[in-house]
């Protein structure tokens, strides 16, 4: 693993009483395969490398570690610094109720994370959520969402696949609002980030309901296009936060890193199984490990 | 891509990032820059022109495997069972081939293996009327080997010329999911020997390297015998196919390219290699 390739890169340079700018070259060349043996985007690890080395050169070296020992130091706090940050919980102060909006590719696990945020707000935040199935496209789409609610006993808007996706979710936020439900997840259909018109779609629908939150649902095992997918997500929606899923797998989860540094938005949760209680809060130390292999 | 006439250390950067980028992974990478520098110091590449062409060359080899095009007629009912983690796009996938062969003038049956996922088996339901052809199904929670078992017994009985099998989506590393696949596998022997004579994997072309950690999994459990990758009509670029291609020797037979039924093409090497770039 990393921490034993960096010690042999050391072996050799005992005693030494700083680390010097070639000591951190040939580190960082180890550091850089960990990072894209792990998906990370190669662009960020460029940056991300830069950054290490900045930090890295004249470094005392503590009297506590070892000169691979203190780059692993600096690498993991980086990683840490640039994965974490604000304590990511959700927002839903404002308008009441407040508004979750959950986006994506195909297949990453938004339905499924729509039931589950549904379960979490209920039973750990107190809340009356409302789930609204605003795929109108995929077989049975609605369907799946209408047994997730029953599951979980949350209230599910009545979707039908005629009915279009912004006026769907314009009626579930006044029939919350009638209702005295407090928190209502929009859940929409997977689509391109390149596909123009389900784009618009999106727009559309934020235009109209104004969500408080609008959250990227992308799948943990994400490669390099991870920062193609986040880039214009973000663009088209100014997205409030990342939700990222499968991460019980084996997949080191490189995607988390590419996603933060193209868009600065938090990572709020993870999800880390099929079922509805498989939710848990980003710990960015946790994935910075994960990541480092 | 590669604008200079001389090869220099900028140039093989820049390969590298390329290669990367498209998702090949760190090990087929290094690979590919280990004989393309080999030739470059033999004068086997002596511009960026041939480094190209030998690069598309490499790339086809690792990638074109001999397969003997699945044969459906060699036994009937020919039973194909798709298998792969959460999401990929495997019951759309069998949709496509369902249309695919119907179009043939077979006569095909779909089987919702699937009784866990939320409307799992109301999805195959809704694709099966969509497309034309019958499924046989079971109440959501019923035993996913007893549904296998039962449909291909069906399709025995009937007459069906293929039966295509969905599976729910798990991730490789749960190894009682895993056992349950196993299960499915045994139990549909019994009823027809030879089967499932087909065993497909579908990828997703967004994953990157945990790819080949799928492939290995699935295919160590089940003999994993033909792979099809979907969602290549994204901006990825699917590369980390070349890696399991070329580690795996198992046949890439189709690639998905959209939601609809129509969107499946036969999987071209050549036409793949040129995309990359
Ligand atoms: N292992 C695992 N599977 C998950 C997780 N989250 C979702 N899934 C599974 O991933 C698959 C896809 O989930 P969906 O919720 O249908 O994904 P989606 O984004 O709504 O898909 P589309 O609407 O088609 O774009 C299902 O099999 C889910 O059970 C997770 O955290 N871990
Ligand atoms: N763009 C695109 N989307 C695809 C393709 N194949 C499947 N999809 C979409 O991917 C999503 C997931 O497809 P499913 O067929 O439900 O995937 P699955 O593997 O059966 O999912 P689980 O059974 O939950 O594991 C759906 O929204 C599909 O429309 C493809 O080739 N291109
Ligand atoms: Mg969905
Ligand atoms: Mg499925």
């Amino acid at each position: 693993n990393l921490s034993d390739k960096l010690a042999s890169v050391f072996k050799k340079l005992k005693g030494k009483g700083h680390l010097t700018e070639d000591d951190i070259n040939k580190a960082l060349k180890e550091v850089k395969l960990a990072l894209l043996e792990a998906d990370v985007n190669y662009k960020v690890v460029k940056d991300f490398l830069n950054r290490v080395k900045e930090k890295a050169v004249g470094q005392e070296v503590l009297k506590s570690l070892t000169p691979a020992q203190q780059v692993i130091k600096i690498v993991r706090d980086e990683l840490v610094n640039l994965m974490g940050g604000t304590t990511p919980e959700l927002n839903l102060k404002g308008k009441v109720p407040a508004v979750l909006m959950l986006v994506g590719l195909q297949g990453s696990g938004k339905t499924t994370t729509c039931a589950k945020l549904a379960k979490f707000l209920k039973s750990k935040r107190g809340r009356h959520p409302f789930l609204v199935p605003a795929d109108v496209y995929r077989p049975a789409a609605i369907e799946q969402l209408q047994k997730l609610g029953e599951q979980i006993k949350v209230p599910v808007y009545h979707s039908s696949p005629e009915d279009n996706p912004v006026e769907i979710c314009f009626q579930a936020v006044n029939e919350a609002r009638q209702k005295g439900y407090d928190a209502v997840i929009l859940d929409t259909a997977g689509r391109l980030h390149i596909d123009e018109k389900m784009m618009e779609e999106l727009k559309q629908i934020k235009a109209r309901v104004y969500p408080q939150e609008i959250l990227l649902v992308a799948d943990a095992m994400t490669g390099q296009d991870a920062v193609n997918v986040a880039k214009n997500f973000n663009k088209a929606l100014d997205i409030t936060g990342i939700i990222l899923t499968k991460m019980e797998g084996d997949a080191r989860g490189g995607a988390a890193l590419s996603i933060k540094a193209v868009t600065q938005k938090p990572i709020k949760f993870i999800g880390v199984g099929e079922k509805l209680d498989a939710l848990d809060v980003f710990h960015p130390d946790r994935i910075a490990s994960r990541i480092l292999g | 891509f590669l604008g200079k006439k001389q090869i220099d250390e900028e140039v093989l950067e820049e390969l590298e990032e390329i290669l990367i980028m498209a998702d090949l992974g760190v090990k087929a990478t290094q690979e590919l820059i280990q004989t393309i520098t080999k030739k470059v110091s033999h004068k086997e590449i002596n511009n960026v022109e041939e480094l190209k062409k030998v690069l598309k060359e490499e790339i086809f080899k690792m990638i074109s495997i001999n397969r003997p095009d699945f044969d459906i007629e060699r036994q009937r009912p020919f039973v194909v069972m798709m298998v792969g983690v959460n999401g990929v796009g495997k019951t759309t996938t069998i949709a496509k081939l369902a249309k695919y062969y119907y179009d043939q003038g077979k006569k095909v049956l779909l089987v919702a293996a699937d009784t866990f996922r939320a409307a799992a088996i109301e999805q195959l339901q809704a694709w099966a009327q969509r497309v034309g052809v019958d499924i046989y199904s079971q109440q959501s929670g019923a035993d996913p080997a007893a549904v296998a078992f039962d449909g291909v017994q069906l399709a025995k009985n009937k007459g069906y010329d293929i039966v295509f099998i969905d599976t729910a989506g798990r991730l490789h590393t749960k190894i009682n999911l895993m056992e349950e696949l196993k299960k499915i596998k045994r139990v549909i022997q019994k009823i027809v020997p030879a089967a499932p004579h087909e065993i497909f994997l579908v990828l997703d072309a967004t994953t990157g390297q945990n790819a080949t950690s799928q492939t290995k999994l699935f295919n160590e459990a089940l003999g994993i015998t033909g792979i099809i990758m979907t969602k290549l009509d994204g901006t990825a670029k699917g590369g980390i196919l070349v890696s399991v291609a070329h580690e795996f020797r198992i046949p890439i037979h189709f690639i998905g390219i959209g939601e609809k039924m129509d969107d499946l093409k036969p999987f071209d090497p050549e036409a793949f290699v040129e995309a990359l770039f």
